[in-house]
């Protein structure tokens, strides 16, 4: 399972959660404007947040992010 | 299986309730207007509880919550 | 395998049935109105109960409780 | 593999049939209108018997239970 | 896998074939008028027979019992 | 895997011929007009045969046999 | 897998051919005009022959056997 | 996995190939003019190939050997 | 997984690459207009290649070799 | 699990980050216009990073990055 | 998983990169116009990149690589 994520603006971020009892932040990954990520849940992560303007597609559908 | 959640509007909370005999609250995740979360049922997460106005969407379809 | 739940109305109840020989309540969660929930069945979790008025969408479609 | 019943009067049952060599009632849910009960098939559950007005919602569609 | 089977008249009778070499009535379910029974294949029913009228509702479709 | 056999006369029979190195008839189910057997392929069970006029639904489609 | 075979005359032959490095035939069975077979690949069974004139039903569509 | 095939003129061969290092011819199987066969590719068949007009209907869709 | 190629002139190829550390020819298969070869991807062929004019069938659909 | 990206400019870079409690970038692949690259997810990587115009298709559908 | 690529002009080149930490070049296949090639992702090729004019179908769609 994967989530793809474009920047529509500078800046955004894409935070991983940890996986376990702790819910922490373990990485924050920053996109410029037009970037793409491709992004996994995994071991080590099994919640992603995303601050920022961002186009997300993933399989339930299309969101965007940002206000 | 993982659900995409967009808040509309500050202080929502995203909570996760712990897995097991007892159930419990384990995590709450404040997202500001905008922001977009995606989380997992996990080992420690079999229910998820989400206050506030914001788009949801599951493999089942979208809802929104908040009154 | 999961539902998702939107209380229509305060004081929804989800009760959460044990698996096993025994079938009895190990858990009730309120809902305030908007306030949404989604519940996986579990190893301890093998039926699972409302009461009040609420959208209850599921692998096999959308049903609303509640008289 | 669970279905989906809502209770279209009062006094509704949900009938747990016990798997194995012996088919025998091993709980009976009662249900009142407008309540709503997710029921898997479990080590315990092979079948289930439905008595009284109800909605019933599985993988192969709906049928309503009741004269 | 499992069947959804609703009587159409009283005295309607869902009988389990045992599994293995040889083939014999293990049980048989009376169903009145409305009641419907959700019934598995398991370890201990490999085939089912249904006598009488009723509505039978399967992965394949649906066919309906009765002369 | 199952397919469900609705005789539509008097007399159908069913015939689960053996699996193994020996094709042999291991049993012969005998319907009467307008009931319903559900059968799998099981261990014991790798063909089965039809004889007399029945409506036979699998999931590749419904066929009638008789003449 | 199972294939499901209608004979159109009298005197159709379904042939099982051997599993493994040797291919042969190790069981031959006569179906009347209307009668119905449903035969699984198997352990022993790895490609089935149908001589005279019979409707073919598989998970690829349909074909009629015969000239 | 299987191939059903259907002779469209006498003479049709369907030739097996070996699975592993070498490949060759294991089995030659001869239809005549409206004779059908269904063949699996198995550990010793990893590869069949057709000689003369027939009719060859796969998962992927129909197309007729022969010029 | 196999694909289906049907031969459109004589002499085309159909190259086995061998699967592991190094990718070599281990196999060439020669077909004659109109024959047709379904062939799988194995322990041994992991790529394969296809030289002169044929029809060529796979699960994404049809494409045509040669110029 | 593998993506599609085609470069639309020179100088396209396709980043893999590592798999892991850290998150590096483990390797940097350029692209130039036209050129093709299909990436999978892998042990080492679970995501990948996308710099300069591209057109990237992945099971949700379809994005262009770039500015 | 395989990639199916068509050549659409003389020395096409279908690069395979090395699967685990290092990600290097293991094998190039040079394609003529209108020679096919299906490759599978593998133990040792978790990448690939395609130079030159060729058509390439794969499951999430086609794409036309070349400027
Ligand atoms: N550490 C949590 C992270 C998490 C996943 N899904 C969640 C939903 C709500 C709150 C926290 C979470 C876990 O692995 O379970
Ligand atoms: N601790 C409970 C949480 C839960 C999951 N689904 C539920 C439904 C109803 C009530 C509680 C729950 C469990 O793991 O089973
Ligand atoms: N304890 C029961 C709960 C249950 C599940 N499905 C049911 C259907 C009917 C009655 C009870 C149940 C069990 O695990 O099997
Ligand atoms: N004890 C039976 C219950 C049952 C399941 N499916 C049935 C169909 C017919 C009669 C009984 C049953 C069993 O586990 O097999
Ligand atoms: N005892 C048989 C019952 C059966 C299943 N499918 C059948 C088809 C025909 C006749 C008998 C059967 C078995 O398990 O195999
Ligand atoms: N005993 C045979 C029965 C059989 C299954 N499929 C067949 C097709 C043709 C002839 C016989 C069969 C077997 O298990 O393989
Ligand atoms: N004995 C062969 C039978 C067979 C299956 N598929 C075939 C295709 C062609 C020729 C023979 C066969 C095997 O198991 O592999
Ligand atoms: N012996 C080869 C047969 C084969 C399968 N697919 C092929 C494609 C091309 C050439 C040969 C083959 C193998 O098992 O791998
Ligand atoms: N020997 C290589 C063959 C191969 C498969 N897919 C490829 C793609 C590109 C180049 C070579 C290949 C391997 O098994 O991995
Ligand atoms: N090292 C991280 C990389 C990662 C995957 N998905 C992410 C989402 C957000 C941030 C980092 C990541 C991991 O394997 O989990
Ligand atoms: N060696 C790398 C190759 C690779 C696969 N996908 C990638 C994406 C980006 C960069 C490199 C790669 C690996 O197996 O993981």
């Amino acid at each position: 399972e994967y989530v793809v994520i474009k920047a529509l603006e500078d800046g955004v971020t894409i935070i991983g959660l940890t996986r376990g009892e702790k819910t922490e932040f373990h990485h924050t990954e920053k996109l410029d404007a037009g970037e793409v990520m491709m992004a996994q849940f995994t071991k080590h992560t099994s919640a992603i947040k995303i601050r920022g303007k961002a186009e997300i597609i993933t399989k339930h559908g299309e969101v965007e992010s940002g206000t």
